[in-house]
């Protein structure tokens, strides 16, 4: 257990101070509003696509920081995280539910929090369906006492993801993904004994994860179609990537 | 089918885009 918690205790290092986000989101839309004339301010999904970019930005950041990420070439490191933004981005946002959202509300990188039922009232079909099943996981995520570690190791999990096609270096992707996977379950098993099937549990939930996030980026991109993303952010591009 | 460069997530994986 001591090399595995020396492990996790290196991963959370990497981990930005939730305060440090939220502070650079609020900074950048504010900056971004006030270069906005009265007339042409940012629409609520406009804005909700800045904070998504943003915090695809730091999404970007932190894997670049990562040790082991810093070990794959530049090549490899593109098209893991061209594989696996929008779950990153669903996990995050799943993550940051848990850790300060209470039930029947949605509480944004900014801070800001937003009933579920206004947001039904207003989305469409589509994004509804996307919020309802996001809440649905979250739900799931906190019967299982998720805690911080664990929602690291889920994020390293997804990003050094060996089936991922053109990958030059999958070994040295697969002996992360696994040293990963053995701190995860040795962490469950020591920190919750009484919740044998914990790390069973919270695998289950990835191809959920993924699923949503499958649903995320066609949404968006159909939004794109309709010309209602901003332009030139990470979130096109990314966007573009999957779809060329 | 031939994948688009990802320009600025290149850039930002080589260099620290301080635009932000």
């Amino acid at each position: 257990p001591s090399s595995n918690t020396g492990f996790l205790s290196e991963l959370l290092q990497g981990e930005p101070e939730e305060s440090q986000v939220c502070s650079r989101v609020v900074a950048s839309l504010l900056k971004e509003q006030a270069s906005r004339g009265k007339h042409d301010r940012l629409n609520t999904f406009s804005i909700m696509c800045k904070m998504a970019d943003q915090t695809l930005f730091g999404l970007v950041e932190w894997a670049r920081n990562c040790a082991l990420f810093k070990e794959l070439k530049v090549e490899d490191q593109m098209v893991l995280l061209q594989s696996c933004w929008s779950e990153l981005l669903v996990l995050d946002h799943l993550c940051r539910q848990v850790a300060y959202g209470i039930d029947g509300s949605i509480y944004l990188v900014t801070g800001q929090k937003i009933d579920v039922s206004t947001v039904l009232s207003q989305a469409g079909v589509t994004l509804s369906s996307l919020v309802s099943r996001a809440q649905d996981l979250v739900s799931k995520l906190r019967a299982l006492h998720l805690d911080r570690q664990e929602f690291v190791c889920l994020k390293y999990l997804v990003l050094f993801n060996p089936d991922v096609k053109s990958v030059q270096d999958r070994r040295q992707v697969e002996r992360t993904q696994e040293r990963v996977n053995r701190a995860l379950m040795e962490h469950t098993l020591h920190t919750h004994p009484g919740q044998s099937d914990k790390f069973g549990q919270l695998l289950l939930r990835l191809p959920e994860v993924r699923s949503i996030s499958l649903q995320v980026e066609e949404y968006l991109y159909q939004r794109h179609l309709l010309g209602d993303l901003p332009c030139n952010s990470l979130l096109t591009e990314m966007l573009h990537t999957k779809h060329t | 089918k031939e994948k688009k460069t990802n320009a600025l997530l290149h850039y930002l994986l080589n260099n620290k885009d301080d635009s932000n």
